[in-house]
């Protein structure tokens, strides 16, 4: 329901890039990038590839202080699928985290490539 | 899974896999014995190191054939003749001595499921965390070979803490001939209903193989799951006594005579919130934003919480799930206390989470210690190895012919054998 575990996988993947690059102070780029270079090899690879399609939407959106929450909603783990509400593991953004996710959803249009390239994959 | 359907050799090779991962055997397992030379993948981390993968019947907890005079049969790492008498080590070490194996019918408390608190948290995140992280995975996230009942290793990973102790560790500890004699037979999951399917997996022959001490230990699953309407999904009192018996009767199977069932009962839940709800979990330490309250919430929200009786807001919820569970343990003690098997006998201890967590306030420790600190459910590392020690205590007191005596050849068997081998 509302995307299961990978709603929260993403949630959590999110959730530590936004922090790392708080603890580093560096920028949301590279603190992905640091998150893929404490992965051994064969999965540092895949976290490139990931960060490679996702990673311009989650600069984007938490760069524009939305949650992680909002973020994986707009990157489509996260779903709400009636008649459940939306999950939420961090404290509502402003305005709650329906227009959160509203406002992450629309801004993560201009990325339409990118998402239907993260369904494909 | 693309791979595996690209070439028709690679097909079967992945449903060979596939199906012995889903019943719980070792992958890599060339006589079928049970028993694997490599850890993970339901190896050696799960069951004793096999020490010949091409002979079925050399394997742990094998009757010793011509009391390995040649040849290391059992894998306890004893063999040989002793020059002087001209008797073979492993009668004059351990022929008297009872060798017992040790095994667990269990769930994810039992095969110790953990991901590091440093997986998930940015403060001190490194290369070196994540350096294990395929082993782990090969193992479910699970850790059997650090768990209370099959643990023998102590790593010295930086996403280890605490300290391993189990009866495996004790019970080698008294008679070195029990060693690599252990199976954790526990599955991510396990409750009374599917533990009949997973009991299929312990390897034991009932005339080749030495007697055992199987513990039966499933301290959540009956009342825990990730429902909306959890209550109607909990296993019923009748239902459980059901599922038992069909176990009991098939483990009467397989157990060699003079074996012994530890059934523990479920463990009172209600110290998940009572110690875990305000405390800030390792996302949320950072800025001060993320509770184990909110943890449990969202996952019950998204229906992928392991325990939404537990793991709840609601007490009334709460109570009725240590009610429950309670009832469920009841239904265990009464079935120990009144059948009776032909190769094995049962006895029945609560699983006595309170009395661990008092003792280790008692010595200065904290509550949520003993609890894992990314699910904010699991028994943790120091939890596994305390209530290793008050169990092996409790068996001591109450059933202290169930673990035999001290082999009084320990000390030879060291002097000669060292370490017989490891694990």
């Amino acid at each position: 329901v509302n995307g299961g575990t990978d709603c929260a996988a993403c949630t959590i993947i999110v959730s530590l890039i936004d922090q790392l690059s708080l603890v580093y102070s560096e920028s949301i780029d590279q603190a992905m990038q640091r998150l893929c270079g404490y992965l051994p090899d064969q999965y540092n690879t895949v976290c490139k590839e990931f960060i490679y399609v996702a990673g311009p939407i989650i600069v984007d959106l938490l760069a524009n202080g939305e949650s992680p929450d909002a973020v994986c909603h707009a990157l489509t783990f996260c779903t709400t699928d009636p008649p459940n509400p939306p999950c939420k593991l961090y404290p509502q953004p402003r305005g709650g985290l329906e227009a959160g996710i509203k406002r992450s959803k629309l801004r993560a249009m201009k990325y339409t490539s990118n998402l239907r390239e993260l369904l494909v994959n | 899974s693309d791979i595996c359907n690209m070439l028709p050799g690679l097909k079967q090779i992945c449903e060979m896999i596939e199906g012995k991962l889903n019943n719980h055997e070792p992958v890599l397992d060339i006589d079928k014995d049970g028993f694997s030379i490599i850890d993970s993948l339901r190896g050696s981390s799960w069951r004793g190191k096999d020490c010949d993968d091409s002979r079925a019947a050399v394997h742990p907890g094998a009757r010793p054939v011509d009391w390995d005079r040649y040849e290391d049969s059992n894998c306890n790492g004893i063999y040989g003749v002793d020059p002087v008498s001209g008797k073979p080590y492993e009668q004059l070490f351990c022929g008297d001595s009872k060798p017992m194996g040790v095994g667990l019918l269990g769930d994810s408390a039992g095969a110790h499921f953990h991901i590091p608190a440093e997986w998930v948290t940015p403060t001190v995140m490194g290369l070196d965390m994540f350096a294990n992280i395929t082993f782990v995975a090969g193992n479910e996230l699970d850790w059997p070979s650090m768990s209370g009942t099959t643990g023998y290793q102590n790593l010295t990973w930086p996403t280890v803490h605490g300290w391993t102790d189990s009866a495996y560790l004790r019970l080698r500890q008294r008679n070195l001939c029990n060693h690599r004699d252990y199976q954790n037979i526990a599955v991510n999951g396990g409750d009374s209903g599917n533990t009949n399917d997973n009991a299929k997996s312990l390897s034991r022959n009932q005339t080749s193989d030495y007697p055992m001490i199987l513990f039966y230990s499933l301290i959540g699953n009956d009342v825990c799951n990730g429902h909306p309407d959890t209550i109607e999904h909990m296993t019923t009192p009748e239902v459980m006594k059901a599922n038992v018996i069909d176990t009991l009767a098939y483990l009467d199977t397989v157990l060699p005579a003079g074996s012994a069932l530890i059934m523990t009962g479920l463990a009172d839940g209600r110290v998940l919130w009572k110690y875990m709800n305000s405390r800030y979990h390792p996302l949320g330490e950072l800025r001060g934003d993320v509770t184990y309250a909110d943890l449990y919430a969202y996952l019950m929200c998204l229906q992928v919480s392991p325990c939404n009786g537990w793991m709840s807001s609601n007490e009334t919820l709460r109570n009725f799930t240590s009610e429950r569970a309670a009832a469920l343990s009841k239904v265990l003690q009464d079935l120990a206390s009144t059948r009776t098997y032909k190769n094995y006998k049962i006895h029945y201890m609560d699983f006595a989470l309170h009395t661990v967590i008092d003792e280790w306030v008692a010595q200065g420790g904290k509550p949520w210690d003993l609890i894992e600190p990314v699910d904010g459910f699991h028994p943790s590392q120091i939890s596994q190895a305390l209530t290793a020690a008050y169990t092996w205590t409790h068996l001591m007191q109450n059933f202290p012919e169930v673990l035999g005596k001290e082999n009084p050849h320990n000390e030879q068997i060291r002097q000669l054998f060292g370490d017989q081998g490891g694990h």
